[in-house]
């Protein structure tokens, strides 16, 4: 109920009006709102119990490795009730017509996968918010100071899940772990998305906030 | 950290 209280405000895409439709808008409209939603990710995550007692130190470790896997979940979460569709933003929702005209079709046939997978579980909002928590405790960042302290992290977000599959969800005892064996697919997903967004970088025609940046470099 | 400075600052922000 915690995680449910802590969970961002919707942000909004607000394509460049201007802007002539193609790759260079869509991928910059992309750009521009990752560089907003992970000022609002690394706002959330200190709302996470546990996370702010970790060091400086590791609470960067985690966010440096996990912000693309929660960026690529909340995609697919507000996904869930669109055919096909990916919604990005309220307001930048995007079908393979769309992703195929504005060079992102291959980030498009990344995440759907994804999209069927917790379709197919109907994954409801409760799961979602701790979902995202435990993807950024379980980042696998090779460089935790306090690995203990990360590992309790883990432990009372992995109870919450349970509690919350204990409490709700009783007619399928395995449900809890239906949603931890889809982490995987999360982490393959997320790390297309950098690739494609790192190449954009390296291409240099798209413009990039520095948070943006800062963190693709992170993963680099 | 220097390298990473956006983040740290917000992470060491109160809000």
């Amino acid at each position: 109920s915690h995680l449910l209280v802590v969970e961002p405000e919707k942000i909004y895409a607000m394509p460049d009006p201007t802007m002539p439709d193609g790759d260079i808008k869509a991928l910059t409209t992309l750009c521009d709102l990752a560089d907003r939603e992970l000022v609002v990710i690394i706002g959330w995550a200190k709302h996470i119990p546990g996370f702010s007692s970790l060091s400086l130190a590791d609470q960067m470790s985690l966010l440096q490795s996990a912000w693309m896997e929660i960026l690529v979940l909340s995609i697919v979460f507000r996904s869930l009730a669109c055919e096909e569709e990916l919604v990005y933003a309220e307001d930048y929702v995007v079908d393979e017509e769309h992703a195929r005209l504005s060079g992102l079709l291959d980030l498009h046939v990344a995440i759907l996968p994804l999209v069927r997978r917790y379709k197919k579980l109907s994954m409801e909002r409760e799961e979602f918010v701790t979902l995202k928590a435990i993807a950024l405790a379980n980042s696998d960042s090779m460089h935790i100071e306090d690995v203990e302290a990360v590992q309790r992290l883990q432990d009372s977000l992995h109870e919450a899940l349970q509690d919350l599959e204990g409490a709700h969800n009783t007619e399928d005892p395995r449900r809890a772990g239906k949603l931890l064996m889809t982490l995987p697919l999360l982490r393959q997903t997320a790390a297309k998305a950098v690739q494609h967004f790192y190449s954009i970088k390296v291409q240099g025609k798209v413009p990039m906030h520095k948070l943006f940046l800062e963190m693709l470099e992170a993963k680099a | 950290k220097e390298k990473h400075k956006i983040l740290h600052r917000l992470l060491q922000n109160s809000t």
